[in-house]
């Protein structure tokens, strides 16, 4: 009876096809070796089957990363899609682990699969999340730092379907200006 | 035209296909 209903209902396909990364860090090898696709879907039903079979985030040990990006960019700065763009960035408190992580970066999966930046989707590359001893980070790639509207309008409504109060500032950072500076020092180019 | 989803609606299925 199962499958006969799964059959029936049939499967809500995405507007694209999206790439599942993990990422572990082993200082024993090089970068990219540290760095395996999972697996990659393109229905709503494909999704949760994954999502309900990973980790939670919050669960990843430390210096690890899961990706979501669209098939055939790659997460990293080099790739062509990637290196005129930036991200915008979430940096969590260390016990925001415990209380918010899993459901922003839930809410930030289901913001690129379900498209829900109106005419600017096709500007988002992917998104980044990073488990960090000092502090988590989830991040929105998008494809063009130059282009400030669509840039400004995917922030804002980020940050909306994060719940975040409207005195929260998040900050947005050229991958070229990220990669030249350590870190923190990164130049934010947008805030909302 | 293009496939879109709202949060509520991607939810909705969240529960069906953990428990498969």
């Amino acid at each position: 009876q199962e499958l006969l209903l799964a059959e029936c209902l049939g499967k809500h396909p995405l507007q694209n096809r999206w790439a599942l990364w993990f990422f572990k860090n082993d200082k024993s090898k090089m970068w990219q070796a540290n760095l395996r696709l999972v697996t990659k879907f393109s229905t709503v039903e494909d999704f949760w089957a994954l999502y309900s079979h990973i980790q939670p985030a919050s669960k990843l040990t430390s210096g690890c990363d899961y990706s979501l990006f669209k098939d055939g960019i790659e997460p990293m700065w080099e790739d062509s899609q990637n290196k005129c763009g930036g991200r915008w960035l979430i940096t969590l408190a260390k016990q925001q682990r415990h209380t918010e992580l899993d459901r922003f970066w839930l809410d930030t999966l289901l913001c690129l699969i379900g498209e829900m930046f109106d005419e600017h989707s096709d500007e988002v590359c992917g998104a980044v999340i990073n488990i960090r001893a000092k502090g988590d980070k989830i991040a929105i790639w998008t494809r063009e730092a130059e282009n400030q509207q669509g840039v400004t309008h995917i922030g804002r409504v980020y940050k909306e379907h994060l719940g975040l109060s409207q005195k929260v500032v998040i900050g947005y950072q050229a991958h070229a200006d990220t990669a030249t500076k350590s870190g923190s020092l990164a130049k934010t180019k947008f805030v909302v | 035209e293009k496939k879109r989803y709202d949060r509520e609606f991607l939810l909705g299925f969240q529960f069906i296909f953990a428990s498969m």
